[in-house]
């Protein structure tokens, strides 16, 4: 899977991440 | 192939999972939120009963120096008309 | 292998996530009761300013009415002493 932008603060994180590095909310929030 | 497929669906479990925290998180903190404005009213609840209070204290000592006046007027009253009544008979 | 290796990583990442989610979970749930507790107190705040205010109102209509008595019976008073200094003249 590749990179995924937040779906709340829209950073661009890391394909092995579950959260976001910024804001930590999981990948799959809305 | 079936151990990728197994991590995979874990994976996507696990996911979801952080998905329902967060939505749960999400709540709480509103309503964090929400009870924080509930409370400021506190101070100024506090602060109103302690204005009634001292008011009740003032009114309630100046009506006391009141009736204390008000006797003193009744018995002087009363001494004047006996000795207006004394008077009038002699 | 690689992916396998990868996806371990990603699940052992998600799992510590949960668990950090729901650490976050308990202590917004801890303070959610001690919030709650501290609301109680608003109705008790708001009885007592209005038992207060209140006795204030009370008081006050006390004071006034005792006020009115005390202003008669000085104009009776000054009444009865004008008579009795005429009585005496005479």
């Amino acid at each position: 899977r590749g990179r995924w932008s937040c779906q709340s603060c829209t950073f661009e994180n890391e394909p092995a991440t579950v959260l976001c590095a910024i804001c930590e909310r999981p990948r799959l929030a809305q | 192939d079936l151990q990728l497929e197994d991590l995979n669906q874990q994976l996507q479990q696990a996911e979801e999972a952080l998905v329902a925290k967060q939505e749960l998180i999400d709540k709480l903190k509103e309503e964090a939120e929400q009870h924080k404005t509930v409370m400021e009213t506190i101070p100024v609840l506090k602060a109103q009963a302690d204005i009634y209070k001292a008011d009740f204290q003032a009114e309630r000592q100046a009506r006391e120096k009141l009736a204390e006046r008000k006797e003193l007027l009744q018995d002087q009253l009363e001494q004047l008309q006996r000795e207006y009544s004394k008077l009038r008979a002699d």
